[in-house]
């Protein structure tokens, strides 16, 4: 199963 | 001074529902071009972002940026009171503690007001650049919502896949596998019920059908809902708002490793 990734792994925090 | 009226008060009802399932507080943040607000879901797996602009209001008056921190669960209770042709006018003072909701119907002739407390809430913000799209595609909504509603019963994650074929909904699960093959359609008069598939690149993506199931909540936002996908990036699925927002959902695939 592939795993969930998450939002901060994309987009940077400002 | 803040002060809005919306004489669709609804549209504002129907925002609050489209968000209220995947985040519990939530900052509006008002300027004076728009009432906007970013945020994701506890996981950090989607992230939410609505626009709507200072055009959609009959009044709107933000003499400062603003911050208006809520308890979505709250704010729901409160909107349960609003008539379907209710106009709402939003208030709030510079110290943003506090948020004046008002439900005015000028055919009964009532005016419901409340006052709700505001909080502070702390919230990462993040830089969503403007990215072009390898595939780029518009479906009915109330199409997307049926598709990603019905694929539940197959398993838990779906796979999206845009190719030459057209737009491709997958699931598999115990009892098997499903699929959903949506092509290219502008046959109908009507443009809300078109399919169009712009694709530079074909373009597979893995997700969890509960977020996208989530995010069909603001189908009564839009008649359309456009999908964008690029390899090994969130998908963006968009509602516009007539010519005057959006909601934007992103969500983060699920990847190989």
């Amino acid at each position: 199963k592939a795993p969930q990734t998450r939002m901060d792994a994309f987009f940077a925090v400002q | 001074m803040f002060e809005a009226r919306l004489a669709n008060g609804n549209i504002f009802k129907m925002i609050v529902e489209s968000i209220r399932e995947l985040v519990v507080d939530v900052n509006i943040d008002c300027s004076t071009e728009e009432l906007s607000i970013q945020c994701m879901d506890s996981a950090h797996v989607a992230l939410v972002s609505m626009s709507l602009s200072q055009s959609a209001f009959d009044h709107f008056r933000c003499d400062r940026s603003l911050s208006l921190g809520l308890n979505l669960p709250n704010v729901s209770k409160i909107f349960k009171m609003m008539g379907r042709d209710d106009t709402m006018v939003l208030k709030a003072e510079d110290s943003a503690d506090k948020l004046m909701l008002m439900f005015e119907n000028d055919k009964s002739g009532t005016i419901a007001d409340f006052e709700l407390k505001l909080m502070a809430i702390e919230a990462e913000q993040l830089g969503v650049p403007d990215t072009a799209y390898k595939c780029s595609i518009s479906m009915p909504s109330s199409e997307f919502q049926r598709i990603v509603r019905d694929l539940q019963v197959m398993g838990d994650t779906c796979k999206i896949s845009c190719t030459k074929e057209g737009l491709k909904f997958s699931a598999t699960g115990q009892i098997g596998t499903g699929n959903i093959l949506m092509r290219q359609n502008v046959a109908s008069e009507k443009e809300e019920d078109h399919v169009t598939i712009d694709m530079e690149e074909p373009v597979e993506l893995n997700f969890a059908l509960r977020y996208l199931n989530f995010f069909t909540k603001a189908t009564p936002l839009s008649p359309t809902v456009i999908l964008k996908m690029s390899p090994g990036l969130p998908i963006v699925i968009e509602y516009p708002i007539e010519q005057l927002g959006h909601v934007k959902y992103y969500l983060a695939p699920k990847m190989e490793e």
